[in-house]
């Protein structure tokens, strides 16, 4: 419920002078998300598959993680998309480790990388913080994840 | 300079001392209707010059504010239980990079429009161009970044925004005598394509045990999955899966309880 923390903290007007935010006194409360926007959200693309094409004809890094316990945008919906890219295998599946534990699968391809994250929920980083922050050094280095 | 330092912050209420910069403000992306976005930049512990620049955007759509990335996840602080103040997050990604926090499009946290219809016809356009509008006039804010190399990550509906902004930004490159360094993209649990992703995910319902066979089989057989919006006899078996036979938990971590 960490999300109703920032609810209160994000509204008061000491937080919002420190932050040099709200200074048109927006005519509405700060929310974490914006029910108008979701509500009347006016284009979206149907598949982003052909920008990642793009992306990667540029040489553009491209890593994708995916929490294995989130069921709104899940494990197999991401494996399910990634496969209509028919990308060559790099590096077979393996499980990566952080720290003596599983954390999680990957497959390394050209142009992309995609790994799993064992025990996390859709916000990753919120329940598996270390082995995020080694997906994300991975990343940075663009490093395959480590085998052990 | 001067915008830079007003953008500094000093410190916020019941933070913990800390070593590294913050900066936080708005930056104007469209004069005519008066849209401006919210950033909030927290630099890399060590070394902040020699690390990159990390951009960071949540989903929804609508939904991409600071109380998720920032507040929960990758920021350098959490929000404590009575939001008094804020603790350290030990596992920062701000070890290693320079955060860039951006709340987008207008009408998103702190971000706004000062044309109220902005609200009502925003999309997946409107918000990879007004993103790159920002970072374009961001970088005049704090030239040191100009050259520096970006990666832009985010989660969920993010997985249009990054790349959307990712595909923006090679646009300018190719027109701008100043391009924008952009190395990589990082996305997690991501919306990437409406037909795979809707099936891939009765799939994990199914596979993962959260809804029986039955309703499995009547999912695949009525829904187009094709289209973004359902009919409404796909839309009354997702809510009859989510309703009665989810039961009590938590969507977004399904071994949890839901937050009441």
């Amino acid at each position: 419920c960490t999300e109703k923390y920032a609810e209160k903290y994000y509204n008061r007007p000491d937080v919002q002078k420190a932050l040099h935010a709200n200074t048109t006194k927006i005519p509405y409360k700060w929310t974490a998300c914006s029910e108008t926007l979701n509500r009347n959200w006016n284009d979206s693309e149907a598949s982003i598959l052909p920008v990642y094409r793009q992306l990667m004809a540029a040489g553009i890094r491209i890593w994708v993680f995916s929490g294995d316990v989130d069921s709104v945008v899940p494990v197999t919906a991401t494996r399910y998309s990634l496969a209509q890219l028919k990308l060559k295998v790099k590096i077979p599946w393996y499980p990566w480790y952080v720290k003596k534990q599983v954390g999680g699968w990957t497959e390394v391809y050209e142009g992309l990388t995609f790994a799993t994250v064992r025990g996390a929920g859709h916000e990753v980083p919120l329940f598996k913080p270390r082995v995020a922050l080694e997906l994300f050094r991975a990343f940075l280095r663009d490093k395959p994840l480590s085998k052990s | 300079r001067e915008e830079e330092e007003a953008d500094r912050i000093i410190s916020l209420p019941g933070q913990p001392k800390v070593t590294f910069q913050q900066f936080s403000g708005y930056v104007t992306v469209n004069h005519v209707a008066g849209r401006s976005l919210f950033y909030w930049l927290t630099e890399a512990v060590s070394n902040p010059l020699s690390k990159p620049l990390v951009i960071w955007l949540n989903g929804g759509p609508g939904c991409s504010s600071v109380a998720y990335g920032a507040s929960e996840e990758i920021g350098p602080f959490k929000i404590n239980k009575t939001s008094s103040g804020l603790y350290m997050n030990k596992l920062s990604w701000n070890l290693d990079a320079n955060l860039l926090f951006l709340e987008t499009p207008a009408g998103v946290g702190f971000s706004y429009s000062n044309t109220s219809s902005d609200l009502y016809d925003t999309g997946d356009r409107r918000t990879a161009r007004d993103s790159l509008a920002f970072l374009v006039h961001w970088m005049n804010r704090f030239p040191r970044y100009k050259h520096r190399e970006i990666y832009i990550t985010g989660e969920s509906y993010a997985g249009h925004y990054v790349p959307q902004l990712a595909r923006e930004i090679l646009s300018y490159n190719a027109n701008s005598k100043h391009p924008l360094n952009l190395k990589g993209i990082m996305v997690g649990n991501a919306v990437t394509d409406n037909y795979y992703d809707n099936l891939g995910t009765v799939t994990y319902w199914w596979s993962h045990a959260m809804i029986s066979d039955k309703t499995f089989h009547q999912l695949v057989n009525t829904c187009d999955f094709h289209r973004a919006k359902n009919s409404d006899e796909c839309e009354t078996l997702y809510s009859y899966a989510m309703d009665k036979e989810f039961g009590n938990i938590d969507q977004y971590n399904i071994y949890a309880p839901p937050c009441n």
